[in-house]
This record gives C-alpha cells, structure tokens and sequence, in this order.
C-alpha cells in the first residue's frame, strides 16, 4: 500500500518576488 | 498556457486524493486523506525544517478558457497578500481552514474520489505550502 507524505496534499503557493 | 508564475500543482489528479488513501504526517502518524484535520496540517509544518502553512484566501473562481474540465482559482496568499492563480481540474481538492477538504464542483469530486468535500468558495481560506526561509 503506497504511503504519501502530508505536503503532497497542500499545494505549494508560493508568491514570486519580482522586485 | 504555461503554469503561472508561483503555482506548483499536478496538472492531473493525484493518486492520493482518492478515499482511502495513507497519508503520513511529519510525526511519521498515518491518517486516511478523508479523516485529516486542520490540526494534523499545522503541526505537521511546525515539525518540518523548510515548509511554512500559510493562509491562501480565494478571492475568484472563474471557468477556465481552455477547457469546461479546468477551473481558475484566485489566491490572496500569506500576509502580503500576493495574488496567485491556478489552474487546476474542477473537482481538484483544496482543504480550508476548520472545514476540510473542498473544490470547485464537490459533486464531480466525490464522484471520481469518493472524498467528502463541500463547495470551494470566494473568502475561503485554504491551507498552502511556503518556503520557511523565504521572506
């Protein structure tokens, strides 16, 4: 039976700094 | 189009949203994807070296111009409020705050995956992943 990681489920949003 | 700048999400549905799925918290705990909560999120990010919880409010839903399958949803992301879009499948799963898991067309969700989920709506606010070392 496969077992995912927790942070699989969460998506990763992570902002850009672009300045 | 290309993913836009920010977003990192599968561009199908992953295998472990389906119900029933083993999921394994950074305490090494095992949970079933229907049965985590809030708090198995936020202590699993206060364990981890390089991952931060923040809070993602859905600001906007829209239909996807490319396909009737897709959905863009709206972020405002942490503090700063950054705005973020996403384009992902209507019945892709976010998990709010205090509520559980949820997306565009639940129906279409429970349906494919047999997971629980109610309505993703604007003022929503969804857990999501940030970097801890990132200011």
């Amino acid at each position: 039976v496969p077992v995912f990681p927790w942070h699989s489920l969460v998506p990763f949003l992570a902002p850009t700094q672009s300045d | 189009p290309p993913p836009p700048p920010g977003a990192v999400l599968p561009p199908s549905l992953p295998p472990y949203f389906v119900k029933g799925s083993i999921i394994q918290l950074a305490d090494g705990e095992l949970k079933r994807v229907e049965d985590l909560k809030t708090e198995d999120f936020i202590q699993s990010a206060e364990i981890s070296n390089d991952l931060k919880i923040d809070s993602s409010t859905v600001e906007r839903i829209e239909g996807s111009h490319t396909s009737p399958n897709f959905a863009v949803v709206q972020f405002s992301v942490g503090e700063h409020r950054a705005q973020v879009s996403v384009e992902v499948l209507v019945e892709y799963p976010f998990f709010v705050f205090g509520q559980g898991w949820s997306s565009c067309c639940p129906d279409r969700t429970t349906q494919i995956l047999e997971l629980p989920c109610t309505k993703l709506s604007v003022g929503d606010v969804c857990i999501s992943l940030t970097l801890k070392n990132l200011k």
